[in-house]
């Protein structure tokens, strides 16, 4: 895919 | 108005006589003829026109009319831009409340020094503003991707919006590779016409050829009767094909040097058919309608990958939006606390 993943986002919110 | 009936009748070794020499006739007729049309097939040269539009090229029109052709991406592709902007001005109103904030805060804490005892902002707001770099970044990185998809639509726009034109307006605007047009004038074509024309005239020389041996008519009643009266019997065979021979021999001539110089010619169109062919596939005006299919092809596939990509990008946005419309209200969240606070603690102070 060409557009960044927003599921990275949300995991990184997750962990923090 | 006398009629004699017996006029036609003839003795039985005649009639039988007459009946040979019609199926020899024919016979003759039949193998002349049959050699004429034979020649005429052979010298049927296949229909070299080559500009209609192939079934493929139409079939992919047909797939991107469907999908809303040029006009539904060139929205979408308008559209990024703002949606970005959208995005964008969240994320800084969002980081601009914390800075304010925490600017205040440091102010207060250079006034007041330890007495100004409560958690610094800074250090409160390190997470959000670490959630913060990484919504920039992957802006950042979107903002390539509508560039990359940009440059693509450029690319093949043009192609693309040959693709939605009607059918004959397509077909009018691929490059013919029809040869006669396309190397008009040039030698080898003006050869190729010439020994065609030529052909066409031997085949027209077959044609009247081939009415005149069927309008040939003569009579053998009267010598077989005189046969039979002088010798009282009948050498059909001899009367029959020196007859034949006398009168078809010029056409059976004629025949064999119809056929001798279509051969002659049809081997000329053969060489210079195969000339003709190498110079098609040098010819540029051929090589540029490949050149025209192959982009048409290309922008049909490029169409449906530009569409996905709109349809992901646009998405994108739309999804990133919601998560900072969330983290703008974390942010004046966390700053109003912070505000609240800092007005009790102002109060404090001065009392104190």
């Amino acid at each position: 895919s060409l557009y960044p993943s927003l599921e990275d986002l949300k995991v990184d919110k997750v962990m923090r | 108005k006398f009629a004699d009936l017996f006029e036609k009748m003839v003795p039985m070794l005649v009639q039988q006589s007459l009946n040979i020499a019609s199926s020899r006739k024919a016979d003759v007729v039949n193998r002349l003829v049959g050699s004429l049309r034979e020649a005429t097939n052979l010298s049927a040269l296949e229909d070299l026109s080559g500009d209609s539009v192939p079934q493929s090229i139409l079939e992919k029109s047909h797939a991107v009319i469907q999908q809303g052709g040029l006009n539904s991406i060139e929205q979408l592709i308008k559209d990024l831009p703002e949606l970005l902007q959208r995005n964008r001005e969240i994320l800084d109103e969002s980081l601009k409340i914390l800075n304010d904030e925490e600017t205040t805060d440091n102010e207060l804490r250079a006034k007041f020094n330890q007495r100004w005892n409560r958690t610094p902002s800074g250090d409160l707001y390190k997470p959000l503003r670490a959630e913060g770099g990484n919504f920039r970044n992957v802006l950042d990185k979107a903002v390539q991707a509508d560039q990359v998809v940009k440059e693509r639509f450029n690319t093949h726009c043009e192609m693309i919006a040959l693709l939605c034109k009607p059918e004959n307006e397509l077909c009018s605007a691929i490059p013919s590779a029809n040869p006669a047009k396309t190397l008009q004038g040039s030698e080898v074509v003006n050869v190729l016409k010439a020994q065609l024309v030529h052909l066409d005239e031997i085949k027209r020389d077959r044609e009247v050829l081939e009415g005149e041996i069927k309008s040939v008519t003569f009579d053998m009643m009267s010598k077989f009767l005189t046969a039979l009266a002088q010798d009282g019997a009948i050498n059909e065979e001899a009367l029959s094909t020196a007859e034949l021979d006398t009168r078809y021999g010029t056409y059976t001539q004629r025949v064999q040097q119809n056929l001798r110089s279509q051969e002659e010619i049809l081997a000329q169109v053969q060489t210079s058919h195969q000339e003709f062919a190498a110079l098609k596939q040098s010819n540029n005006e051929a090589n540029h309608r490949d050149d025209v299919l192959k982009k048409l092809a290309s922008a049909h596939d490029s169409y449906i990958e530009i569409s996905s990509n709109l349809k992901e990008g646009t998405k994108f946005y739309n999804d990133l939006t919601e998560i900072l419309l969330k983290f703008q209200n974390k942010c004046s969240d966390i700053v109003f606390a912070r505000k609240t606070e800092r007005e009790e603690l102002l109060k404090e102070l001065q009392q104190s």
